[in-house]
C-alpha cells in the first residue's frame, strides 16, 4: 500500500 | 495605494476558476514584481503558486508590498460578474480592509465596481528550491485534462511513468484497469499539439487523481501543460499564462508505507 505524502515532507516553511 | 489594470480581464476570471476549488482562502501578495499567490489545500497535499508579472498589466501601481487575504470563492463570484471582454482594474487603498474590482466594457459604455471585504489569513509559505527534474513532459493541456478525467472514472490514483517510449498514465479500480501511453510528437505545424518528453532518468510516481482533475481546471489558461517529475519530489504541473506568468501546482506523490 501507499500513503499520501504531505508538502511538509518535501519543502520547508519559511 | 494599489492599482492594477488588466485589459485582458478574462485571464483573471480563468485564474480564479483554476484555483478556487483547491484553495478556499489565500493571501494575494502584491509587489513591484507582480501579483502573486502561494497557497496549499487544506490537507497540505497540494500547493498552488500563481504569478502575474507587473509587465503584463497595462497599468501597475503598487507603492509598497501588500498581502491581502481573500476568500477565493467570493473573489470568483465577483469576477464572474465581469464580461469576458471586460477590462478589469484591481484597486486598494493603504490600510483598507476592502479591495475593489472595476469592470469596464471594451466600448466604455458600462462600468461596474465591486467592493469585496478582505480577511486575515494565517498562511504558511513554503520555500520551493529550483530543482533539476528527471523527466519533463510537455503536452496539450486539453489532452492531459481528458486523460485525468477518463482515468478518474475508473480509479482514484494515477501512476505516471516516463520512459524512452513515452509517458504512461495508468490506473486501477474495482471495475478494471486502464493505461494510456502518449508518445513524443514534435508536431512542427501545430506546436500547441506537440508532446515533448525530455528525460534524464526513467521515473514512475503515483498521485491522487482528484487533485490532478482539480489542476486541470487551469486548462483554459494555456494550450500546453508542462509536467515535471522526479522520484522523491512533488510533481509540478505548470500552465503558462501568455506574456504574464504562470499557475503552477505541486502535488506530493503517494509514498511507500
Amino acid at each position: 500500500g501507499k500513503l499520501q505524502g504531505s508538502m511538509f515532507g518535501f519543502y520547508e516553511k519559511y | 495605494m494599489l492599482e492594477l489594470r488588466l485589459v485582458q480581464g478574462s485571464i483573471l476570471k480563468k485564474v480564479l476558476e483554476a484555483i478556487k476549488d483547491l484553495v478556499n482562502d489565500a493571501n494575494f501578495d502584491c509587489s513591484a514584481t507582480g501579483f502573486s499567490l502561494q497557497a496549499m489545500d487544506s490537507s497540505h497535499v497540494a500547493l498552488v503558486a500563481l504569478l502575474l508579472r507587473s509587465e503584463g498589466f497595462e497599468h501597475y501601481r503598487c507603492d509598497r508590498n501588500l498581502s491581502m487575504g481573500m476568500s477565493l470563492t467570493n473573489m470568483a463570484k465577483m469576477l464572474k460578474c465581469a464580461g469576458n471582454d471586460d477590462i478589469v482594474t484591481i484597486k486598494a487603498d493603504d490600510g483598507s480592509d476592502t479591495i475593489t474590482f472595476m469592470f469596464e466594457s471594451p466600448t466604455q459604455d458600462k462600468i461596474a465596481d465591486f467592493e469585496m471585504k478582505l480577511m486575515d489569513i494565517d498562511s504558511e509559505h513554503l520555500g520551493i528550491p529550483e530543482a533539476e527534474y528527471e523527466a519533463i513532459v510537455r503536452m496539450p493541456s486539453s489532452e492531459f485534462a481528458r486523460i485525468c478525467k477518463d482515468l478518474g472514472t475508473i480509479g482514484d490514483t494515477v501512476v505516471i511513468s516516463v520512459t524512452k517510449e513515452g509517458v504512461k498514465f495508468s490506473t486501477r479500480g474495482d471495475i478494471g484497469t486502464a493505461n494510456i501511453v502518449c508518445r513524443q510528437n514534435t508536431s512542427i505545424d501545430k506546436p500547441e499539439e506537440a508532446t515533448i518528453i525530455e528525460m534524464q532518468e526513467p521515473v514512475t510516481l503515483t498521485f491522487a487523481l482528484r487533485y490532478m482533475n482539480s489542476f486541470a481546471k487551469a486548462t483554459p489558461l494555456a494550450t500546453q501543460v508542462t509536467i515535471s517529475l522526479s522520484s522523491e519530489l512533488p510533481v509540478v504541473v505548470e500552465y503558462k499564462i501568455a506574456e504574464m506568468g504562470y499557475v503552477r501546482y505541486y502535488l506530493a506523490p503517494k509514498i511507500e508505507e
